[in-house]
């Protein structure tokens, strides 16, 4: 088991039911009542816990609150709709929302139905009452605590706590006994890490230059899906997409504070992308291309692009890459220079690939895209890629080459967060040679 | 077998996040999560779970990521602690 770090000093707590189910829950308020009075004891048939329930009027002074809230309810922990997350509770502490319990109002409560009709009330509340008495998520099987709802545990008046967490409770509480409560004695334990005593001042960061490029006007050199976050860079300057489909800032950083090891005065990348089977990352810069772990240069970088391999139809040695990316749809590496491509099969253990047989290929196979596009990133659903030229991007659909409709986007308003009327007009969708004749249309 | 859609991806990444097994972005240090610290959490999170401990977001794991839980953290790490105590301070 593992505590929170925090209890309440008193035993005798009270209790006070805000909000009952309102949307799918057929329980009545008096059956909610039922089962959160049996889940509260549950933890003080085995410690000097007592709980009392109050009034409304007197809500205001309860230890625990419980409510049934749905999805944004100001506490910072949002709800998700059904399924998801169910519930959440606060630990024990001096304001006001500690002790507070919320359970998803958008789940269909349920007691003692089968597995699947709904969510078992008495089990979450006997989970998160867990934690706003002061005990975080236990990986130890079987325990109350831990994180995942995994069906109901029974019947209210005959559960019994699993040992961890009755080991858990009387740590923090101590042994049930028939005379008043007593404070819990000794440290809690596990003994938690001892925190500075005062916050480390905040380092000092190199601002850019203010004088970098305007991200709404698009043209980036290279853009390219990293650990799942996708970054635009332009000239000596990155943009960073989080995961959470925010900018880390509007304003760009500067490639040399970030990617070490690249030379002095780099102000243009062709093409990056992160190999599939082993995560280094590859940048392409003119006719040399450097393999970062992380973010530092592996030494004996660069080396010249020759050792890809890669020839023009025209037998030409490929001097320059444009884009770059792994195809999530079928794991192979592409890379486009000119209007061709080649295709790579990674093996692990291999720093450079070998392109495949029968490539190079015209890249104007994949359909209504542009033929030599500025970068190009594998993102969003399997196998959907995303082509980047000037400040447009253009979507192919779950691995395909040739769809019916390809459309330009805004990368200035749809990735840069740049207002529509700034964001400029969108081309016409170049080498789209489909036509569709419908008797209707 | 082709790599998880960057989607699944970045939702498992997401995941870890959120329950404490990988650290949040830091819009201050601006750090990468590093392959081999992605692989950490992942294999603590399987541990935690009582997975196989592969290190991949392979099918159980996300299956498992998948499932309805408590909005609270596994992992609360002594950074987060510290921010809660200086955000209440």
């Amino acid at each position: 088991y593992t505590l929170a770090g925090s209890s309440w000093e008193k035993t005798n707590l009270r209790w006070s039911v805000l909000s009952y189910p309102r949307l799918f829950s057929t329980l009545s308020p008096s059956e909610v009542e039922s089962i959160l009075f049996h889940a509260l004891k549950v933890w003080s048939d085995n410690t000097n816990l007592q709980f009392h329930s109050t009034s409304k009027d007197e809500a205001k002074q309860a230890e625990i609150r419980i409510s049934f809230e749905r999805s944004l309810h100001d506490d910072g922990y949002p709800f998700d709709g059904k399924g998801g997350t169910l519930a959440h509770a606060f630990f024990p502490g001096q304001a006001e929302i500690n002790g507070d319990t919320h359970f998803d109002d958008e789940e269909t409560w349920t007691y003692r139905e089968p597995d699947g009709v709904g969510t078992d009330l008495f089990t979450v509340a006997v989970h998160e009452f867990g934690h706003a008495l002061g005990l975080s998520h236990s990986s130890a099987d079987p325990s109350i605590m831990r994180p995942y709802y995994q069906g109901p545990v029974g019947d209210i008046t005959s559960y019994i706590l699993p040992m961890d967490d009755v080991q858990a409770i009387q740590t923090l509480y101590g042994v049930k006994m028939n005379s008043a409560t007593i404070p819990p004695s000794g440290p809690l334990t596990p003994r938690l890490p001892e925190l500075p005593k005062t916050p480390r001042p905040p380092r000092g960061t190199v601002q850019p230059n203010p004088g970098y490029p305007d991200r709404c006007e698009g043209g980036f050199d290279a853009v390219a899906n990293i650990r799942g976050e996708v970054f635009f860079f332009k000239g000596p300057y990155f943009w960073r997409m989080q995961r959470s489909g925010s900018l880390v800032s509007l304003a760009p950083a500067s490639i040399k504070n970030f990617w070490m090891g690249l030379p002095p005065g780099t102000n243009k990348i062709d093409a990056v992308y992160e190999k599939k089977t082993d995560g280094h990352i590859i940048f392409f810069i003119g006719s040399q291309f450097w393999v970062f772990k992380d973010t530092i240069a592996m030494p004996g970088y660069p080396r010249p692009l020759s050792e890809w391999g890669m020839r023009t139809r025209g037998g030409r040695m490929v001097e320059r890459v444009d884009a770059a990316f792994v195809w999530a749809h079928n794991g192979h590496t592409y890379v486009f220079s000119g209007e061709e491509f080649w295709r790579f099969t990674e093996n692990q253990g291999q720093i450079v690939p070998r392109p495949d047989a029968d490539y190079p290929r015209s890249a104007s196979l994949w359909k209504g895209v542009p033929s030599s596009p500025d970068d190009i990133i594998s993102w969003g659903k399997a196998g959907d890629t995303y082509f980047f030229k000037g400040n447009s991007y253009w979507v192919l659909k779950s691995g395909g080459l040739d769809q019916d409709v390809v459309s330009p986007n805004s990368t200035a308003t749809d990735w840069m967060f740049c207002p529509t009327s700034t964001a400029g007009p969108l081309p016409v969708t170049p080498n789209y040679r489909k036509c569709n004749c419908g008797i209707n249309n | 077998a082709p790599a998880p859609a960057p989607d699944l991806y970045s939702r498992g990444m997401d995941w870890l996040s959120r329950y404490g097994y990988l650290p949040p972005p830091d819009p201050r240090t601006g750090r990468l999560q590093t392959k081999e610290g992605m692989e950490s959490a992942i294999r603590q999170m399987q541990r935690f779970a009582g997975l196989k401990e592969t290190g991949k977001l392979d099918e159980a794991t996300l299956k498992q990521m998948s499932m309805p839980r408590c909005s609270l953290p596994d992992i609360v790490s002594s950074e987060d602690r510290l921010r809660k105590r200086r955000k209440k301070r």
